[in-house]
């Protein structure tokens, strides 16, 4: 797969724009986090499209926010329904 | 009942078209 770089996102629509973005960034995160890669990368794809270009390029980046997301989405989940052990 | 049809965050899928936050019907 061919590397995604700013003049190609440039040629393409807003929406396509993080549709390609997404699909990119999807196989990394499944990786980390298999079970919540649809979530995670849904989360990022709210960042900027230059900083998500910037991640793609950065894998420590990448990890870095995708350890945010995570933390984020249990947040979120804890006060949904606080049932926890620890 | 709560309002328990909260889709945040949206979730991607690969292959499927991306619509974000606007994937929230009323």
């Amino acid at each position: 797969q061919e590397p995604l770089t700013a003049s190609m996102l440039a040629a393409a629509p807003p929406q396509e724009q993080k549709q390609m973005l997404g699909e990119r960034i999807y196989p990394l995160v499944h990786r980390m986090h298999s079970a919540l890669a649809g979530k995670i990368t849904g989360m990022l794809l709210e960042i900027d499209n230059s900083e998500l270009l910037h991640m793609l390029e950065s894998p420590e980046s990448l990890h870095s926010k995708v350890e945010e997301a995570v933390a984020v989405l249990q947040a979120h989940h804890a006060k949904e329904g606080s049932h926890k052990s620890g | 009942s709560n309002g328990s049809s909260i889709t945040w965050p949206p979730e991607f899928h690969p292959g499927v078209p991306w619509k974000g936050l606007q994937n929230i019907d009323p």
